[in-house]
């Protein structure tokens, strides 16, 4: 038996927001810790991996680890159904065909009931590596999904350069270029707002224009982002989740030919 | 010129 409940529909409903035009299907790997999701495109450039742990949920229990194998697209649809305060109840039989899902108001004067039929869903769940990275910027999400959409506007690519200075976001296209310089925040009232790089080595990677927009559709899951860059390694784009667990974006650079 | 990369290596996928 599975059955995980959330207080607040609002954060699934964000979380699903946030992958579901990545992902169109999935599995969700239940175990005793939490619920997990990998999913990468089909030309294998990018990754979601989402987890939310156990402790998140306000009642959780998962007696044997489960595949629950989902069509996002359909999950994202019934979650938006419910009320942002109303709470959400997930569950499934060990053997189960369904997913169901319970929402039920704050005033509980209202219950619903939904299913939705599983599916086998190819795709294993894959070690990822721990990388080192050469370059970390905390920035606020607003910001980034603000560049990433600015930009887009003219190349298909962005170079991210990072030094102890500031980094860097650059792009050219047929119709021109642009560049985007952000500062290291020197004081800052709210830790939300400051623009925070660390630095071991400067670096410069080139990335699809159009995954960063997508990953950037998360910052209803944090005031802050964080990127990851390192050489050889692709870029991890993070939105942490509190007490949640996260949402992590890998895309793979550019190489130049 | 520039081409794009994949997750393969990292993933250690063939």
């Amino acid at each position: 038996m599975f059955e995980a409940r959330v207080a607040q529909a609002e954060i699934l409903k964000k979380i699903l927001d946030s992958v579901r035009e990545l992902v169109e299907q999935g599995n969700l790997d239940c175990s005793g810790t939490g619920i997990s999701l990998q999913a990468m495109d089909s030309s294998h450039v990018s990754l979601v991996a989402l987890l939310l742990k156990s402790e998140g949920f306000e009642r959780y229990r998962c007696d044997r680890s489960i595949n629950l194998g989902i069509n996002m697209q359909s999950l994202g649809k019934i979650v938006k159904t419910a009320g942002n305060h109303d709470a959400i109840t997930l569950s499934s039989e060990d053997k189960g065909d369904v997913l169901g899902l319970m929402f039920e108001s704050t005033e509980q004067d209202k219950v619903s009931n939904y299913e939705i039929k599983l599916m086998d869903v190819d795709a294993e769940q894959l070690a990822i590596p721990v990388a080192e990275y050469s370059v970390c910027v905390r920035m606020p999400s607003a910001e980034f999904a603000r560049i990433t959409r600015d930009l887009s506007t003219i190349g298909d690519s962005v170079l991210i350069s990072c030094t102890k200075d500031g980094v860097q976001f650059s792009t050219t296209g047929d119709t021109g270029s642009g560049s985007i310089v952000l500062r290291q925040s020197s004081s800052v009232d709210d830790e939300k707002k400051a623009v925070v790089i660390e630095v071991q080595e400067p670096i410069s990677l080139s990335f699809a224009t159009k995954f960063l927009v997508q990953f950037s559709k998360s910052a209803a899951l944090n005031e802050s982002v964080t990127l990851n860059l390192g050489d050889g390694v692709p870029l991890m784009v993070e939105y942490p989740m509190k007490e949640m667990g996260y949402v992590r974006f890998y895309l793979a650079p550019k190489l130049s030919n | 010129k520039t081409k794009q990369g994949n997750l393969n290596s990292f993933f250690g996928i063939k």
